[in-house]
């Protein structure tokens, strides 16, 4: 069996013969579905499906034409990341990301900064709004709107002054794995991090903590404080924001 | 309280597997069905000209709030290495030639994915069940005051 996919890459990488390269994509076609289905439960919800199955596709072909198998890789893992990027590329050349609400970002943390700096400690939702001039709920619906982008634009957009900074989402996902031989950098965010989180708000430090690290999702944690997920949502959208301006200081 | 957490990845780790899987099956019915409907002449592109269409789910929706932590694209560890049906089913390459294998035998082996496809999925409902009642008896605790969130920093 495994012998007959394994001829197809040599015939295909020898003589580019195109039935082969077709037979390959075929054979490896349904990790697209895999992709597309996980990446774009991250993505908003008015995002079409089949557009992401497309744009994989896309990445699929890339990923068969480009991979080189004498150098003795396993093409499924190589082809999932490239599915993967093919999807998010094409995410960001359609500029998914609304400009009123990237400006919108940009404000609101800079508000906030600005009022740790003269606080002291983390604003309220009431304060940011009074400074930014607006109703409290003009505030929370910001807040909603930017939560209901999701997971991989929220990240995007809280790197996006300052590249490399390394992401919460990079920061987070390594400190609940607990890592025996754990190098002094990583105690030292997590500390960092801990103690970022500790100086929060009570409703915040209590999304934060059930989310990144007891894994409970936002409607679960809806459930613990008794409020709507949307509401969970707008809470920990400005948690993310105020522990990103720590993080940045 | 780790007693459930541990049993919770547990879960994580089996709906991680087992999605893929089903992924892959799905894939390999829906190219069958789309071959098979190319046989009866109810079809006229290619297969490769139909790709994205046919991967595509049926209805959109989703469980998940976009919101929510970002899913694992890690592949299982044994991703058709291993000796069991799903990994027999997964590793034969039969969709490299699809055009040029007779139509019986593509029906038996679209009935042969669906019964697998139909166990795979029944296996990951009951994992949810599981992971739904271990997540509820956690926020109730969380609920109740016996277990603190900050114990977790
Ligand atoms: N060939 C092929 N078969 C497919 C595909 N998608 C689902 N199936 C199979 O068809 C059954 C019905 O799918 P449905 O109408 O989408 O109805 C689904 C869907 O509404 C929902 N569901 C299951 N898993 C998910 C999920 O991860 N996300 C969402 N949003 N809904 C899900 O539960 C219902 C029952 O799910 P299951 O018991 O797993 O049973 C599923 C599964 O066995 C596909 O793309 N190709
Ligand atoms: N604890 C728990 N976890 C759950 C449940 N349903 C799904 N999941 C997990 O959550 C992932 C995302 O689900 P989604 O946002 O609905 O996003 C889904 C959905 O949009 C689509 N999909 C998958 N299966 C079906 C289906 O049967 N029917 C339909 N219509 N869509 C499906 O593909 C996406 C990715 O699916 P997967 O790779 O299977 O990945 C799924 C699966 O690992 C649940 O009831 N409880």
């Amino acid at each position: 069996r495994d012998q007959a996919i394994h001829d197809l890459w040599i015939e295909y990488k020898d003589s580019g013969d195109e039935r082969a390269r077709e037979g390959l994509i075929l054979h490896y076609s349904p990790l697209v579905k895999f992709v597309a289905g996980r990446v774009g439960s991250g993505l908003p919800r008015n995002v079409d499906q089949n557009d992401l199955v497309s744009f994989g596709t896309f990445g699929l072909i890339d990923a068969v034409d480009k991979f080189e198998p004498e150098r003795g890789f396993k093409f499924e893992t190589y082809a999932v990341n490239r599915i993967e990027g093919a999807i998010l590329d094409e995410m960001r050349a359609l500029d998914w990301v609304p400009r009123s609400v990237r400006s919108r970002v940009r404000e609101i943390q800079r508000t906030m900064a600005e009022l740790e700096h003269r606080l002291q400690r983390t604003p309220t939702e009431e304060e940011v709004a009074d400074a930014m001039g607006v109703p409290p709920d003009t505030l929370r619906t910001h807040l909603g709107e930017i939560a209901n982008l999701g997971f991989v634009a929220l990240d995007e957009l809280l790197n996006a002054s300052e590249k490399g900074s390394g992401s919460i989402s990079d920061i987070i996902p390594d400190l609940t794995a607990v890592d025996p031989s754990g190098s002094f950098e990583k105690e030292e965010t997590r500390y960092l991090l801990a103690d970022s989180i500790n100086r929060l708000p009570d409703r915040e430090r209590l999304v934060l903590t059930l989310y990144y690290y007891e894994g409970l999702t936002l409607s679960e944690i809806g459930g613990v404080l008794n409020v709507t997920e949307s509401r969970v949502c707008q809470i920990h959208t400005k948690a993310v924001m105020s522990l990103r301006n720590r993080f940045i200081e | 309280i780790d007693d459930l957490r541990s049993r919770r990845s547990i879960c994580d780790e089996l709906d991680t597997e087992l999605s893929y899987y089903r992924r892959m099956i799905q894939g390999r019915i829906d190219l069958l069905d789309f071959e098979l409907r190319r046989r009866s002449g109810e079809e006229t592109r290619s297969l490769i000209e139909a790709l994205p269409e046919i991967l595509a789910d049926s209805a959109s929706g989703r469980t998940s709030n976009p919101l929510d932590r970002e899913l694992s694209l890690d592949l299982p560890e044994l991703a058709g290495g291993g000796a069991r049906e799903v990994d027999t089913a997964l590793s034969d390459g039969f969709l490299a030639h699809l055009p040029t294998i007779e139509v019986d035998e593509l029906r038996r082996i679209r009935d042969s994915l669906s019964e697998m496809e139909a166990k795979i999925s029944e296996q990951r409902r009951a994992v949810y069940d599981a992971h739904d009642i271990i997540t509820g008896e956690i926020t109730k605790r969380y609920r109740e005051g016996t277990a603190s969130a900050d114990e977790l920093l």
